[in-house]
């Protein structure tokens, strides 16, 4: 059974960074 | 044919209006069809041929209805207007989308429902996957990336995210935009189905993908449960956590699957186990419930066989149609 998300784990990972800063305090 | 027999043959008919994901359609029925009828004219307008994931749905008192395909249309509780109104929608979804949609049309289809539900919060869907699936989808949509073209609002008039992910994060729309499009410049050389190929398989990793959820319980007059059908099995969850399954069981660990009025009953391969029993809140609930079941092992088991000479045929068209459009595609 491959990882979810297998090939795209990096693209979300630099997504998921990316939106960080932006984040709501209470998100 | 004469004026008068036109007329006859006329009245022996009524209106039916389809709304696919992607268009509309008025047919014309005659009085005796069946379900099966109208649900194989539809895929033959459609030319669509993995006719085995959709279903022609309506809505009776509230709540929506598949259409039985082996029962008359006009004896189905079908509201009686003029035209008859039906969806037609993917009713069971593949293991594994690259394995087994094979025609555009199918593939199509399937990406502007899963889009829909996941915009529209029915399929929960975290920020990053929300955006990189919106940048599947612009490619899609638009092609490949042309700062002459695809200038800063482009995207200003399209839905691009769920309502959840935007509230969670201090971005004006410009700023997602651009987040958006920067991912967008990325898939450069990615064709329509392609584009939407990356989009269902990022989807069918999403937990609420493809599963049907229906309110049960243990005890009689509670429902403070849930059962999630899906092409893998069926799953148990907490009422307020429809992601996570507290247990699930696949097609191959259950025996037999019964109700007897609200009460369901699964009764597990393994013979020591004990037989699992829930109420669900109506009969008919638990009718659709073993209907999806009986439905989705079915396609289980015909995915794990040889292929027939009719699948066989799907895949070598596709085949030869992928091969013939990136071919076009290369060269343009």
């Amino acid at each position: 059974q491959p990882a979810k998300f297998a090939p795209y784990q990096k693209a979300l990972r630099e997504i998921r960074y990316s939106l960080l800063p932006f984040a709501n305090e209470s998100g | 044919m004469s004026i008068r027999s036109l007329k006859k043959k006329q009245q022996k008919t009524f209106k039916v209006k389809i709304v696919t994901m992607e268009t509309e359609m008025e047919l014309h029925c005659e009085m005796d069809w069946k379900g099966n009828d109208l649900f194989d004219l539809v895929c033959k307008h459609l030319v669509l041929k993995e006719t085995w994931f959709f279903g022609l749905q309506y809505m009776a008192s509230g709540v929506d209805t598949w259409l039985k395909l082996d029962k008359k249309i006009l004896q189905q509780d079908v509201p009686k207007e003029d035209p008859l109104k039906f969806r037609f929608l993917a009713k069971f979804y593949p293991e594994n989308v690259s394995e087994e949609l094979f025609q555009d049309i199918t593939q199509h289809l399937f990406f502007l429902q899963v889009k829909k539900q996941i915009l529209d919060e029915e399929i929960i869907c975290s920020p990053e996957a929300s955006v990189l699936l919106a940048s599947y989808a612009v490619q899609a949509k638009y092609g490949n990336y042309n700062p002459n073209i695809h200038q800063p609002g482009f995207l200003s008039q399209e839905e691009l995210l769920p309502k959840r992910v935007l509230q969670q994060y201090q971005m004006t729309s410009e700023m997602w935009q651009e987040k958006i499009t920067a991912w967008y410049a990325e898939h450069r050389g990615i064709a329509r189905d392609e584009a939407e190929m990356n989009y269902l398989k990022i989807a069918q990793d999403l937990d609420m993908y493809g599963m049907n959820y229906f309110p049960i319980s243990q005890t009689k007059n509670d429902s403070d449960m849930l059962l999630g059908v899906d092409a893998k099995g069926i799953h148990i969850y907490s009422r307020n956590n429809k992601i996570s399954p507290l247990k699930s069981f696949k097609w191959g660990d259950i025996r037999n699957i019964s109700y007897n009025s609200k009460k369901l009953k699964f009764t597990p391969v393994d013979k020591k186990a004990e037989t699992i029993k829930f109420y669900s809140k109506e009969q008919n609930v638990n009718k659709l419930i073993l209907h999806l079941c009986i439905e989705n092992h079915n396609l289980f088991l015909t995915k794990r066989k040889v292929d027939s000479i009719e699948m066989q045929q799907i895949k070598m068209q596709a085949k030869e149609e992928r091969a013939r459009k990136k071919n076009e595609h290369q060269r343009l």
